[in-house]
């Protein structure tokens, strides 16, 4: 049964694990960019 | 990822690929978020709205969740292995189970594709052009807005929104002897554009110096110029730090006619608006009861300091910031019903990130007579400041530190005078542009100039 | 899971939670979240480079779930709640 805590819950959990995603991927392509054009960068 | 290495080996399931990621990143720019989170962001499967990262399929119409890992499923389905983030536009590969976001021919295809188009219709510019270094030759009497015009060509603020066209693609202009915007922007082009060398001649002293024919640009400019006021034509000295002024009321004015936006000018982003706005508060407080009912928070895009009796800008800083007592005030304190005279005070409520900072050095009055106040006032190459600021009580205010990036001089007599701006560039060496002439000067030098102007960038803060 | 998806809908149409996620951003941005999530990721990949997302994810999400203020997540349930109850009453 949806409850109104748990919906809210749920919603908020779905946000921040999105913005959360949404970083890591950036970090991890902005790494990938880095290391294909500078392949020894320090 | 050596499964899209795989599609990329036939030309034809490469072009596919491309285009579907083009379009699915064209979609999602240009859609408006509401729909955005109803579709492209909505799990086909479980229907949930941002399940953390959704990704669209490039293959078919399915849009996947991460959280409950429904396009793993489809993937395991129906063998769609790439997937485009609907939040960012990144190419997933769902059998790496990792991003491939750093292929050049993804990410720059379209590019790629016009480079032949491109590589005809543009030049590289020169080396020479790296610095924008150009000098401007008086017209008449134009050195009030050469020097200013130097000193914003040199703002790296002003020129990174030249180049990226902000202007340019909403203009409806388009003319750069018509629109002050375009006329800079075709300048900040001309500057450091030109592929073109300029002849260099070096002079027997020291410092290296330059000296070019003005770019058709400042023509350009001075025309427009002259439609929008006449007395900034050009033909007759004015003052630098009105024709700043003016200057960039006018980029206000051009964005203004161009936006849909309704902003309120405390609000506006506009390109003069967000580089040089700050908030000054005036506060008039009541000395019996503290009460600050009339305190006013106003805008301001320069500030103008007394300099007389003063040997430093901090002094100048300080008389501008000192807290007086008003007489001869018609006031009365609504709270404490009391009619003392109040405490006045000016105090930053908030910094631009470029601080310019008027010297007042000429003094106009009542009987039509002008002077000029040629005494040196010291200014640091860094200046902090907190201690100008609105204090927050509950916080500890920062070290806010600004650098000294330009400083426009002001050299003879009120009414025949010339105007010289030293400029900080790129690599942190200090330059003369005094009209037509640019040469490199020690920094020693550059803090020993007669300031009427001194353009201060933030630097850190702590 | 139909209901929920429902009631997310309604949000998003009544422009709601396009509300909610901004200000949940503008509060993690606030209270240096966001710069904290970003160093945790990069320290990450810079002690092993050969990490892939999926491998990245699991070790950076539990930890960045955590590191949510107590402050934030009250305020953007609270905020949640007084639309979902809207809803409710619809």
């Amino acid at each position: 049964t949806e409850t109104i805590e748990s919906a809210s819950n749920g919603i908020l959990h779905n946000l921040l694990t999105t913005i959360i995603q949404d970083i890591v991927a950036k970090e991890r392509v902005n790494s990938q960019v880095l290391n294909t054009r500078y392949p020894n960068i320090k | 990822c050596k499964h899209i290495e795989q599609v990329f080996q036939n030309e034809k399931s490469k072009d596919g690929v491309l285009k579907s990621c083009n379009a699915a990143r064209f979609i999602l720019r240009h859609t408006p978020i509401k729909e955005k989170l109803l579709h492209t962001m909505k799990c086909s499967q479980c229907q949930e709205i941002n399940a953390g990262s959704t990704f669209m399929c490039l293959q078919c119409d399915f849009v996947g969740c991460w959280n409950g890992s429904h396009f793993i499923t489809h993937m395991k389905r129906f063998g769609h292995v790439f997937g485009i983030n609907s939040s960012n536009g990144l190419l997933f590969c769902f059998k790496c189970m990792d991003y491939i976001g750093h292929l050049e021919t993804i990410n720059y295809s379209m590019l790629n594709k016009y480079w032949d188009d491109i590589s005809t219709k543009t030049t590289i510019p020169s080396q020479e052009r790296r610095d924008g270094l150009f000098g401007l030759v008086n017209m008449g009497s134009t050195c009030f807005m050469s020097s200013i015009l130097q000193a914003l060509i040199h703002n790296p603020y002003i020129v990174n929104y030249s180049m990226s066209q902000t202007h340019f693609v909403n203009c409806s202009i388009k003319n750069s002897s018509l629109c002050m915007s375009c006329a800079l922007d075709a300048m900040i082009i001309e500057f450091y554009g030109q592929s073109k060398l300029q002849p260099i001649s070096s002079s027997s002293s020291s410092s290296s110096s330059s000296s070019s024919s003005s770019p058709s640009a400042f023509i350009s400019l001075l025309t427009c110029s002259l439609k929008i006021n006449e007395n900034f034509a050009g033909y007759s000295q004015q003052d630098a730090h009105e024709f700043l002024q003016y200057f960039l009321n006018q980029l206000h004015q051009d964005y203004k006619r161009d936006s849909s936006h309704n902003e309120q000018e405390n609000n506006c982003p506009c390109v003069a608006h967000s580089i040089f706005q700050g908030e000054l508060k005036s506060s008039i407080v009541c000395p019996e009861c503290q009460n600050d009912s009339k305190t006013i928070i106003d805008p301001f895009m320069d500030l103008s300091l007394d300099i007389k009796d003063k040997t430093d800008l901090y002094q100048c800083l300080d008389s501008f910031h000192k807290k007086e007592k008003l007489h001869d005030f018609n006031y009365h304190c609504s709270r404490c019903n009391t009619s003392l005279d109040p405490i006045k005070q000016f105090t930053i409520n908030k910094l631009p990130p470029m601080l310019v900072l008027q010297l007042k050095r000429f003094e106009h009055f009542v009987n039509g007579t002008n002077v000029k106040l040629n005494e040196f006032v010291q200014y640091p190459l860094y200046l902090n400041m907190r201690d100008y600021c609105d204090r927050n009580t509950n916080q500890e205010t920062p070290d806010i530190i600004y650098e000294l990036t330009g400083i426009l001089s002001h050299i003879g007599s009120i009414n025949e005078g010339h105007y010289v701006v030293v400029l900080k560039i790129n690599d942190g060496r200090w330059f003369k542009f005094n009209d037509s002439m640019i040469s490199v000067i020690k920094e020693d030098e550059a803090l020993k100039q007669q300031a009427y102007l001194l353009f201060y960038t933030v630097r850190q803060i702590n | 899971n139909s209901m929920k998806a429902q009631i997310q809908k309604y949000l998003v149409e009544s422009g709601n939670y396009e509300l909610i996620s901004k200000q949940l951003t503008e509060s993690l941005l606030r209270e240096g979240w966001i710069d904290k999530v970003k160093t945790l990721t990069k320290e990450e990949l810079q002690e092993n480079k050969s990490l892939n997302y999926t491998e990245l994810l699991s070790k950076i999400e539990p930890k960045a779930l955590d590191m949510v203020s107590d402050s934030t997540k009250t305020q953007a349930l609270q905020k949640i709640k007084v639309f979902l109850d809207q809803v409710v009453d619809t």
